[in-house]
């Protein structure tokens, strides 16, 4: 099963 | 005080356009360097990213930074009642103004429209994304056929994968009733007319949701070419530039992985 990441475990939030 | 006018209002309309279907309210910054805004969709797995330099405007004041809430759904249907050749002023005090005003004229200044647009006040997370990743893969492509691409695949379903290698990138799409996949490759002479350019530091292969590729298609009319950056297990970059580097809209999408 693939599922998405949400984006700020990508980024950093400000 | 806030003045920002634009020739034609065919710029607006067409940035409005590529963010509308992925978030429903952001805060529109204005600084002195032009107007910005960035938002994530309701999942979070997407980031759009819009910047109007003020270059892009005939007229650009902006005294001191100030934050306009609006409702995209909002702005567009005031935008509707502008004809694309006529300029847009957009018109707000910079001490908590409650109301934007927007001011549509005609090219011979004889029509001249107002309305006003009710601001919100919108708690958003602003995310850091660095400016000068290093991205293993970097396609530029025409546009048209970005559209042409993400349409068709997004029809056969939703998990479309993106592979490039030296010179090729294929893209390929699983679905229900059956896949597909299309490869493009570098075009050999720099002075073809649609030239695809790929560079690539590692190979990569990803996979992304093809309903949100083909959400992208939305900022078309924006630019003549668009750039994909990719680096394994990271968000997919996609850019669309605006002539005479007026400004941008840019998407930010997380990659499907494995659970």
């Amino acid at each position: 099963r693939q599922c998405q990441r949400i984006l700020s475990t990508y980024y950093t939030l400000e | 005080m806030f003045e920002a006018k634009l020739t034609e209002s065919t710029t607006i309309k067409r940035v409005l356009d590529a963010i509308k279907d992925l978030i429903q309210q952001a805060n529109f910054d204005c600084s002195a360097d032009g107007l910005s805004l960035q938002a994530m969709d309701t999942p979070h797995v997407c980031l759009t990213t819009m910047t109007l330099r003020s270059q892009a405007f005939e007229v650009y004041r902006c005294d001191r930074p100030l934050s306009m809430g609006i409702n995209l759904s909002s702005i567009s249907k005031i935008l509707k009642c502008a004809a694309s050749k006529d300029s847009v002023k957009i018109v707000a005090d910079d001490e908590g103004a409650d109301c934007a005003e927007f001011i549509f004229e005609n090219e011979s200044a004889d029509r001249i429209a107002h309305f006003e647009l009710k601001l919100m006040d919108i708690d958003s997370e602003h995310l850091s994304i660095p400016e000068d990743s290093d991205y293993q893969a970097i396609i530029s492509m025409p546009s048209a056929e970005y559209r042409r691409i993400f349409s068709d695949l997004s029809i056969i379903g939703d998990t479309i994968t993106i592979e490039i290698n030296k010179n090729t990138a294929c893209f390929s799409v699983e679905g229900d009733i059956g896949n597909g996949s299309l490869n493009l490759a570098q075009t050999d002479s720099a002075d073809e007319k649609n030239p695809v350019t790929i560079n690539v530091k590692e190979p990569v292969k990803m996979t992304f949701p093809g309903k949100y590729l083909n959400t992208f298609t939305k900022a078309v009319p924006i630019s003549e070419f668009v750039t994909l950056c990719l680096t394994d297990g990271n968000p997919l970059a996609i850019e669309f530039s605006l002539p005479d580097e007026a400004g941008f809209v840019r998407y930010f999408l997380a990659p499907k992985i494995d659970q």
